[in-house]
């Protein structure tokens, strides 16, 4: 049986509202360690991977490994229907063919209770080894969010540039062009402001623009983004969870 | 122009 409360349920709604867009039909894989998920996009460009550790809940258990296939479109009409700071708790038995969704009121005694159908998803599992990365970027998650939403007015795609202590964004279109350099820099009062550039070797990539602007609706769940390149692998965009992450891996723009 | 790589490129299938 999997039995998972959230201190708020505005964890989950933004961890949702994060991914709805790019993925709609996926598995949630509930085991004693937490709960985690891989999708691929549509166009099988961009892959989420989602783990919310057991610690990012105020109670968990899950005896069994369990999956809650979700349509998440659903499964996102839902849980709007609970305040954000309502307790949230998931509870699916062994086998489920559904999942309730309980929403507590700290304030007064109310409690609703939603079931939500679960569907068999025969989705693949891509294999995803650690890897070497060229350049490490941290920075904050509203600053990259607003790089991409400008430099998107201009093209299609979005380069990044990575050389030594610099990072370039830069786009080019129909109308012009456009570019944003960012510098390692430290704030000691507001750390999460900071911009921190680890490189290794030279990066010079392109992403379409189109899933950066999927990657940016996870922006409100993490003060910083964490950036890994290197070339001519997928681009790993991570946003850490309370415990755990949410993960996209951005395939490439190659050359013709 | 550049050309869109796939996820599956990168990634085996388990």
């Amino acid at each position: 049986m999997l039995e998972g409360k959230f201190d708020e349920a505005s964890l989950l709604k933004k961890i949702i509202d994060a991914i709805k867009d790019c993925v709609q039909l996926c598995n949630f894989n509930c085991t004693e360690k937490g709960i985690t998920l891989q999708a691929v996009d549509d166009s099988r460009v961009l892959l989420v991977s989602l783990l919310i550790g057991e610690e990012a809940f105020t109670d968990y258990r899950c005896d069994r490994n369990i999956t809650l296939g979700v349509d998440l479109s659903s499964f996102s009409k839902m849980i709007k229907c609970g305040n954000n700071e309502d307790f949230l708790t998931l509870i699916a038995e062994d086998s489920p063919d559904t999942v309730l969704v309980v929403f507590e009121d700290k304030n007064r005694e109310r409690i609703s209770e939603y079931s939500l159908k679960l569907m068999d998803i025969d989705n693949e599992f891509l294999k995803i080894d650690d890897m070497d990365y060229d350049s490490v970027i941290t920075m904050p998650a509203g600053e990259f969010a607003k790089i991409v939403r400008d430099l998107k007015n201009l093209s299609e795609s979005l380069g990044i540039l990575v050389t030594k202590d610099t990072v370039k964004f830069l786009s080019e279109g129909d109308i012009g062009s456009g570019s944003v350099v960012v510098k390692p820099f430290t704030d000691l009062e507001k750390p999460e402001n900071s911009v921190k550039v680890s490189l290794k070797k030279p990066v010079n990539l392109t992403f379409g623009l189109k899933y950066l602007s999927d990657i940016i609706k996870a922006t409100n769940l993490a003060e910083s983004v964490t950036i890994k390149i290197a070339d001519k692998v997928p681009a790993l965009f991570e946003y850490k969870l309370p415990s755990g992450y949410l993960r996209f891996y951005l395939a490439p723009k190659f050359d013709e | 122009t550049k050309k869109q790589s796939s996820i599956g490129a990168f990634f085996e299938k388990t």
